[in-house]
């Protein structure tokens, strides 16, 4: 398990952290549990550059472009994108449900105010999720503290500006504790408007 | 220390940087 450690190379603009991408895809005959959630979730590639970045989400497929029911992760590296991971089991995230064909491009909104430290809640940001399934797909960040109102406040109005969100938006956030124990990502949410 | 922003103007901006392809 030999892990070479990723910097940015001479003449490229860091990131203030690594970012690392994650793919998973939902297999419909087995349950969603932890340990199939842990198998079916792929480590893609670590980035720690600007420039590293674009070279390596060129060559991904857009989100809009998967089928099924499948996701995209972009967290900070050295954290796995789980519920029960050390620096998310006191977190949350903010849930924004988008109509198809909207994916790809709010996905890559999402990630460019993450890589570019917009969300200006210091260490608080863990990563983001796209979530392609049938009827709509769902875009989350995650945050470490739930609690903390002034931090999720925070998110909340970045991600209204980052996003370009229309002001009657459905704003929706799920603790990671209430996520364990309903075993769902997106049911029972608390809404804001 | 001091925190690396980069706004989007910037990042799209590098995607066409000869370092980025």
């Amino acid at each position: 398990n030999r892990r070479k450690t990723i910097s940015p190379a001479a003449g490229e603009h860091p990131l203030q952290y690594n970012y690392t991408f994650w793919y998973s895809r939902r297999t419909p005959s087995r349950p969603a549990n932890t340990q199939s959630y842990e198998q079916n979730i792929r480590q893609i590639g670590t980035v720690a550059s600007v420039e590293q970045f674009w070279k390596f989400y060129s060559h991904l497929v857009r989100p809009g472009d998967l089928t099924g029911h499948s996701d995209f992760h972009l967290f900070k590296e050295g954290i796995k994108p789980m519920w029960e991971d050390e620096a998310n089991k006191n977190g949350g995230k903010w849930i924004i449900r988008l109509r198809k064909g909207l994916a790809s491009r709010f996905w890559e909104n999402i990630i460019l105010a993450m890589l570019g430290e917009q969300f200006m809640v210091g260490e608080e940001i863990c990563g983001v999720v796209v979530s392609i399934r049938f009827q709509e797909d769902i875009l989350s960040i995650w945050n470490k503290t739930a609690s903390d109102q002034v931090t999720t406040s925070r998110i909340r109005d970045t991600l209204r500006r980052v996003l370009n969100l229309p002001p009657n938006t459905i704003m929706e956030y799920k603790t990671h504790n209430d996520s364990l124990k309903d075993n769902s990502s997106f049911r029972n949410t608390k809404i804001t408007l | 220390g001091t925190r690396i922003i980069y706004d989007r103007k910037f990042l799209l901006d590098c995607r066409t940087s000869p370092l980025a392809r």
